[in-house]
């Protein structure tokens, strides 16, 4: 048996809401320690990453390791049918093709129930190494989608160059080019508004903007950022999910042939 | 110009 109470039911309609135009499918791992979800997008290009742990759940059961593999287009829907105050509780049976939703008003007076068929998915997984990256920087996570779709009228491809000074977000395309730069700003009153960067060794790297953008749905998850780079490896860009976890999303850079 | 490297050569599989 798996059953999950999230009392802020608006954090889950976030989450979906911050991959489904990553992922089609996935298979959501419920184990004793939380749910997890890793995926490429269709074109093997991004990858993203989830954890949600079992103690950010008012309540949570696991007895035994579940993979289920959700349609995202249809878990979409099922969880905007979920009211923003809503309380939501998934249910599967250990042996079940169907996850169970419940959405509880915060009064209790309307309860809605319904269920999502499983499918059978063949997920590849990937090994995320854990490492260290020459550059970390955490800025505000509007400022960072505001970047984003700025530059994106722009051209297609964003360098994003670190240094101590600050980072750069460049784009060039047919009709000119665009830069923007932030800096490292402690001074904030809001640890969200704050830029910091630290860096050992200055980075630049290069990157399609329409993953960037589509990594930015997950903007009203949480205040800040944070983008973690090295020379010639995936970007990591993270958004915390309350304390409860986060979600990373990972993208591969252009290079140069 | 710049080529787009696919994730699955950096993270092997498991």
């Amino acid at each position: 048996m798996f059953e999950a109470r999230l009392v802020q039911g608006s954090l889950l309609k976030k989450v979906q809401e911050a991959l489904k135009d990553i992922v089609q499918e996935a298979s959501w791992d419920c184990t004793s320690s939380g749910l997890s979800l890793q995926a490429m997008d269709g074109s093997h290009v991004s990858l993203v990453q989830l954890t949600l742990r079992a103690d950010g759940f008012e309540k949570y059961r696991c007895d035994r390791n579940l993979a289920m593999g959700i349609n995202m287009g249809s878990m979409s829907k099922i969880l905007k049918c979920a009211g923003n105050d809503d309380v939501i509780t998934l249910k599967a049976e250990d042996t079940s093709d169907r996850l169970e939703l419940m959405f509880e008003s915060p009064k209790g007076e309307k309860i809605s129930n319904y269920e999502m068929k499983l499918m059978d998915l063949d997920c590849e997984q990937l090994g995320i190494p854990d490492q260290e990256y020459s550059c970390s920087i955490k800025m505000p996570s509007h400022e960072f989608a505001r970047i984003c779709r700025d530059l994106s009228q722009i051209g297609e491809c964003v360098v994003i160059t670190c240094t101590k000074d600050g980072v750069q977000f460049s784009a060039k395309g047919d009709m000119g080019s665009g830069t923007v730069k932030m800096s490292q700003n402690l001074g904030a009153e809001k640890e969200d508004d704050q830029v910091t960067i630290e860096m050992t060794e200055p980075v630049q790297l290069t990157f399609a903007i329409k993953y960037l953008n589509m990594f930015t749905k997950a903007t009203s998850l949480s205040g800040s950022v944070c983008l973690s780079m090295s020379n010639d490896v995936p970007l990591v860009v993270e958004y915390k999910v309350e304390d409860m976890g986060h979600i990373k999303y990972f993208l591969a850079p252009k290079i140069e042939d | 110009s710049a080529q787009q490297v696919s994730i699955r050569s950096f993270f092997t599989g498991r």
